[in-house]
């Protein structure tokens, strides 16, 4: 259906083109683009929880989290896995019952965390998954 | 970053029940029943957490993340962490620190022997994490005392068994030969050791670590500049271990 649609548009006076580039750019440059899916920042601070007794390093880390709207087209302005394309489309198509795809991390990092235990002793952990390095939608 | 985006965040300060559940969320992300309340008065500069804190930092450099709270306390002196430490930091999903519960130098008056013995609880060691590699970390100052060769034999020994009327089984587990001028942190394997007072906690009665001249002379341990309780705190003995996750962490429903 696509190529059909393209073999009709070339033979329609550039008018129209016009009108769908104008529509395309007004998509990027709306609302849209700023409420579009990406990574927000996060702090977790470990001295606002007051843990500083017992946690020496860090003093928080930046956590972050996505947020966004997963809207079509997704490979246009963001990460998006491939079934997330198809989900959109399926969206478009039953927009009632079918749900867009979501907001979220698509790369994480790990952090490292030097705390105390109970009895003095020194730990120094490496927690995966924890700071959202890339969001995309899934 | 974006102030729009800031001013559709957080709108109102928690309710300190609201904090509560976060800190408890927080926690068992870090896979802790309840909060740690460690008695840390001055121990914030003893060598373990100094130590620990090197190798943090070791860490955020490797990892390229951009560290504003590089810490630094009070580093300077001779670096604690080795080259080994690394190696085996690379591989380690954990890592932790003992101090010493218990430790005296003793003299059996009869052989005119004298020993150092040293103690640490395994006992907290989270389920799940298989030990690599462990070290017993001890300073050793340079001495002015003169001795035959400039050299002593130091000797480190696993408590087996202990005797109320007689002198401890040892097995021994290494013998290094020091020089009297050397400075700086001695490093002794104890992976096995550990690993046995791991799994069977009751086999754990210590460490001794005695000190005698090429002749055989028994030394006393701070005769041959080997710090101790009674040190510096920057160069108290301690014991660190290595881990390897060896199961995923489960978090239970709360």
């Amino acid at each position: 259906s696509i190529s059909k649609r393209r073999h009709q548009n070339r033979n329609r006076s550039t008018q129209p083109q016009e009108a769908s580039k104008s529509l395309s750019m007004a998509d990027y440059n709306s609302s849209d683009q700023k409420t579009a899916c990406k990574k927000h920042e996060l702090y977790v601070s470990f001295r606002e929880l007051g843990w500083q007794d017992w946690i020496i390093a860090p003093e928080g880390y930046a956590a972050n989290y996505c947020d966004g709207e997963c809207s079509f087209p997704l490979n246009a302005h963001m990460n998006a896995t491939n079934h997330a394309i198809v989900q959109t489309l399926v969206h478009l198509m039953n927009p009632e019952n079918v749900p867009k795809p979501c907001c979220a991390p698509t790369k994480l990092n790990a952090i490292s965390v030097l705390y105390f235990d109970d009895n003095s002793n020194v730990i120094l952990k490496k927690y995966k998954n924890m700071v959202v390095r890339a969001c995309g939608c899934h | 970053g974006n102030s729009e985006v800031q001013s559709n965040f957080i709108q109102r300060r928690l309710r300190i029940s609201e904090k509560r559940e976060m800190q408890k969320e927080i926690l068992s992300i870090l896979g802790l029943p309840q909060r740690p309340r460690p008695h840390v008065s001055h121990s914030k500069f003893n060598s373990a957490p100094l130590f620990m804190l090197d190798l943090y930092n070791t860490i955020s450099e490797e990892e390229e993340v951009p560290n504003p709270h590089r810490f630094v306390l009070a580093t300077e002196g001779p670096p604690l962490a080795s080259a080994q430490d690394s190696a085996f930091l690379s591989d380690a999903d954990m890592v932790m620190s003992f101090v010493s519960l218990a430790e005296h130098d003793m003299e059996i008056s009869l052989q005119r022997r004298h020993f150092r013995a040293f103690k640490f609880n395994l006992s907290q060691i989270p389920d799940g994490e298989a030990m690599t590699a462990s070290e017993l970390r001890i300073y050793k100052e340079c001495t002015s005392q003169v001795y035959e060769n400039g050299t002593f034999l130091l000797s480190i020994y696993q408590v087996v068994q202990e005797h109320q009327d007689r002198d401890a089984d040892l097995f021994l587990l290494e013998s290094r030969t020091l020089w009297t001028a050397e400075e700086g942190w001695l490093e002794f394997d104890i992976t096995a050791t550990s690993n046995l007072w791991v799994m069977s906690p009751h086999h754990n009665m210590g460490l001794q670590i005695s000190v005698e001249t090429s002749s055989g002379r028994s030394l006393r341990p701070e005769e041959a500049g080997l710090v101790g309780r009674s040190g510096a705190l920057e160069k108290q003995p301690f014991m660190v271990a290595f881990f390897k996750v060896s199961e995923a962490h489960v978090r239970s429903t709360r």
